[in-house]
């Protein structure tokens, strides 16, 4: 194993939601999620967020490992 | 690794020893709590360096689809999952999906991923992945850019706004963002196991020579001497200006192989390898 905690090939997951009412919080949607909670299930993988950004349509975050 | 949050749509995508697939159970609760319902899921992912490092569920592809389909509801009811293989057993692609019955287009046509992986990278630009001064106390977020800037990595899409970080002592992520559409890049440079991966969304009704400006820039960041190259796309023949990109930068394609997924169409997985190999 890589020193730095790296295995090299990622793991990939996206996961596709609907809603009744999709419109609803303004379309924010998952984005309504906050920190907090983004970290429990960050938590589940073994990862922290070490760096944000974001703009009108989505959220990205870098993570640690 | 990364997460990247739309308001219909989680993508994570994590390296190391992590237990990514964790994450659906808590994800799919705070869903519902939104109101929200899974109607598709996509996981993918190439063969191990290390796999006898990796902690269950991700012990095995058949162990992590098992895990997968405990957690999933039972309307997502079209699934597949499958190895797709190339010409280096070392070098396979992992991919499951499923899908509801009520949303058979949640991608819309237009929009392909390309996931490319890259091993065995040239060991002068690998350097350039390591913190110069280990230990010095510089913030992983200046460090990012400065090796952002030292690589030129980029330009593989100038108009993006960047968040990058830099591991001490070594190890690179960038995410950029573009409108609705991002790009994530990931560095592993030490020496006799070297990775690099990047990953874009694109339009098939883009320039042409978009996506071969991107392949060249990035085998011209990392000069790789294996490279998998993964096309996710409902409906259109992009795979095929892949190996027109990279044959003139030196990388012949040793092996490709297409299969068809209920929702997220059809995937092709190439190999290329150096020709100096």
């Amino acid at each position: 194993m890589a020193a730095s905690g790296f295995e090299g090939f990622e793991k990939r997951l996206e996961l596709h939601f609907f809603g009744d009412d999709p419109v609803s919080h303004d379309n924010m949607g998952l984005r309504l999620l906050d920190l907090e909670s983004l970290q429990e299930v960050l938590n589940a993988v073994q990862c922290t967020i070490v760096s944000a950004v974001g703009n009108h349509y989505f959220d990205a975050y870098v993570l640690s490992e | 690794s990364s997460l990247f949050v739309y308001p219909t749509k989680v993508i994570i995508k994590t390296c190391g020893t992590t237990q990514l697939l964790k994450s659906i159970r808590p994800l799919l609760q705070y869903a519902h709590d939104l109101g929200l319902t899974l109607c598709e899921c996509r996981y993918t992912r190439g063969s191990f360096i290390f796999p006898k490092s990796q902690p269950f569920p991700h012990t095995s592809f058949k162990d992590e689809v098992i895990y997968i389909e405990e957690n999933l509801p039972t309307n997502l009811c079209y699934r597949k999952a499958t190895v797709m293989p190339s010409k280096l057993p070392t070098h396979s692609w992992h991919v499951f999906t499923a899908s509801d019955q009520t949303h058979p287009q949640n991608m819309p046509d237009v929009l392909y991923t390309m996931e490319i992986c890259m091993t065995e990278l040239d060991r002068v630009l690998a350097r350039k992945f390591y913190l110069r001064d280990p230990g010095d106390g510089k913030s992983g977020d200046i460090a990012g850019k400065e090796m952002t800037e030292l690589t030129g990595i980029g330009d593989t899409n100038p108009g993006a706004i960047l968040c990058e970080f830099a591991f001490d002592p070594c190890g690179y992520s960038m995410n950029g963002i573009d409108g609705d559409r991002y790009s994530t890049i990931h560095v592993t440079p030490e020496d006799g196991y070297s990775y690099a991966s990047y990953e874009c969304v694109g339009s098939i009704y883009d320039d042409k020579d978009d996506v071969v400006k991107v392949l060249k820039k990035v085998v011209q960041v990392f000069r790789p001497g294996t490279m998998t190259v993964s096309i996710t796309c409902t409906s259109h023949d992009i795979w095929t200006r892949i190996a027109l990109a990279l044959e003139p930068l030196g990388l012949k394609c040793r092996s490709c192989v297409m299969d068809e997924f209920p929702t997220a169409g059809s995937i092709v997985f190439q190999l290329f390898t150096a020709r100096r190999k």
